[in-house]
């Protein structure tokens, strides 16, 4: 149990690193394991300093730093040790544009080096328009949903809509 | 093994069979607020073992039946199928002579869930494990849930070693 | 206390309810003082049924749905005792941009019925449209913030460009 | 009363002296992620009486002191002031003599918070009566923190019953 604890954290800490950078194009990010001697009890510190910003307590960051913190966390878990299912429920909804536009490279990536399904949900037409497909969820009979599959435009519509 | 399609019927505002294919890259989920997108990932959550009625924003597991709208009548069941693709026979042994894995999971009132695993009745257990095996189930830190993904920086340093658990 | 108490629930009800079926278009929804046969100690239970959907736990409701009826429920307040000052940090987030447009319609309404002054943080396009001015956060040097008073025009580059 | 302009300085990442003018109407704060928004309403919640560090982000009250940045060296105080416009004489009696309020907060590194009204030392205590009886204060319902507009659903019936002491 220790041995492969200390193994996944030193591998998932690396990734953790990386995507953050990658993610801010900038800045640094590290995982530390604390509290305890024996790495089945510690729990996980998370690091994390914005471009040009100091290192600070992870409840200091922005909404939208947190948001991006937290997806190169589980996205670092997923390079580690692929999962064939993942769902994103509007992690994008506290992002700004530019954030949304790196978060979409970032999900491009995933699916170039894993082999994970991918489901997201989103309001942001920027996210819309970087999917490979588009699903519909529609309650045309008040309180009854239906799926349609849609194309990008008839979902700007639906955007619209309403 | 491979996500193929979940199947809702009865399930929160899905009342009538659905068919989510789930294809590989990226499949976006759209539509108005109240319309449906989170039940979807509740189903799949449930179908894999979800057993605590908060994780379903219910106050009891049967808040997941379709509890009927002002033009159509309530259900006494709802049930979810998952189906996987398993032609690279990445299963666990006791299923991995099938080509494709259909697990399912039925909620009837008063009666509780069954489970099914191509057809034969198992325990909530059995389907739990052939999911962790595959490193997925109802508690994977990939299927992040809405206004949740904050919450995996402010929680405590204790809670968080959970996700680094997932990854060993 | 109790009277003053027991008249300003009538109030936030009524208001409540109101405000409700304007910003969802129909349905119903009220307030119940709970828990205990002095309203001094009683809490408040919400019950709000969306158009065309069955009574359900508050629970229930999606993250946008439970959004708009929060919403409705601080205008109420407000509209009973207007307060000088309203700040609102991307409540827009969760909804839809069809919610978008109506949460905005009761934005404008509460400026003609109260003296009350709001600002409203948001990453939304349709919302800073809708705004009478603008403010943009900068930071022009990294990790030092700037305000500057931004046009329509120039907060939609800021969008972008960040 | 009316809330006319909040002026930072060393606030948070506001280090330079900054005027947020506030007008009546809808005024919109626009910016991307990090960039600040979000630390104004703190500036606001703060000078008017906000006690508790947790509800400032920070582990300490200290955090809201500007702590450098790779270019710039970290602060020793931070100092909001609100400016009100008295106009209408709707203040209580001790300062209703005033055409403008100035209620100003100022923190030093060891040395803790104090507050001022129209250059005067106060109590923490005179400021937030003074905004109570405004309808207002560091923990208004009209004031919405980042996140927390579903929360005021979500929470137990008890902690929901302090907006309707609001009203009151
Ligand atoms: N058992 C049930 N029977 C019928 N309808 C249900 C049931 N459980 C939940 N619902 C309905 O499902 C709706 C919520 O759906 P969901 O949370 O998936 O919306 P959403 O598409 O995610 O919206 P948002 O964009 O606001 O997050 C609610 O309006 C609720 O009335
Ligand atoms: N004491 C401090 N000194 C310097 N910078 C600080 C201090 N406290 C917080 N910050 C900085 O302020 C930034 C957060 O600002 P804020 O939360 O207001 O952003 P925001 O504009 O609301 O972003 P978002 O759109 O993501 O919500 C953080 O990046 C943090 O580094
Ligand atoms: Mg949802
Ligand atoms: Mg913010």
């Amino acid at each position: 149990g220790r041995e492969r604890m200390l193994e996944a954290f030193e591998k998932v800490n690396s990734n953790f690193s990386r995507l953050f950078t990658h993610l801010f194009g900038g800045g640094e990010a590290h995982l530390k394991l604390t509290e305890s001697e024996d790495p089945l009890e510690a729990g996980l510190e998370i690091y994390a300093r914005p471009p040009g910003k100091r290192l600070q307590v992870m409840s200091l960051l922005s909404g939208g730093e947190q948001a991006l913190t937290a997806m190169s966390l589980i996205f670092a878990v997923f390079l580690t040790n692929p999962s064939p299912i993942c769902v994103l429920d509007e992690v994008d909804a506290p992002l700004d544009d530019a954030n949304v536009e790196r978060f979409c490279d970032l999900m491009e990536e995933m699916t170039r080096t894993t082999d994970t399904r991918f489901l997201i949900i989103t309001h942001h037409a920027l996210t819309m328009a970087r999917m490979s497909r588009l699903f519909g969820v529609t309650m045309q009979e008040r309180g009854v949903s239906t799926l349609v599959s849609v194309d990008l435009e008839r979902a700007e519509r639906f955007l619209e809509a309403s | 093994m491979k996500f193929n399609r979940l199947r809702l019927s009865g399930f929160k505002s899905f009342v009538d069979p659905t068919d989510l294919i789930i294809e590989p890259g990226l499949t976006g989920v759209v539509g108005p607020n109240g319309c449906g997108k989170s039940n979807l990932l509740e189903a799949l959550r449930w179908v894999m073992g979800e057993n605590s009625f908060k994780n379903m924003r219910g106050t009891g597991m049967e808040d997941v039946i379709f509890a009927g709208t002002a033009g159509r009548p309530a259900r006494n069941h709802a049930e979810v199928t998952l189906i996987i693709d398993n032609a690279d026979r990445s299963a666990p042994a006791a299923y991995n002579d099938c080509e494709t894995i259909e697990v399912s999971r039925k909620i009837e009132r008063e009666q509780g869930s069954t489970y099914r695993i191509n057809g034969r009745e198992v325990r909530a257990r059995d389907v739990q494990l052939l999911f962790a095996d595959a490193s997925t189930g109802a508690h994977s830190p990939a299927l992040v849930r809405q206004g949740q993904i904050a919450q995996l920086i402010s929680s405590k340093p204790i809670n968080r070693r959970r996700i680094l658990e997932e990854a060993a």
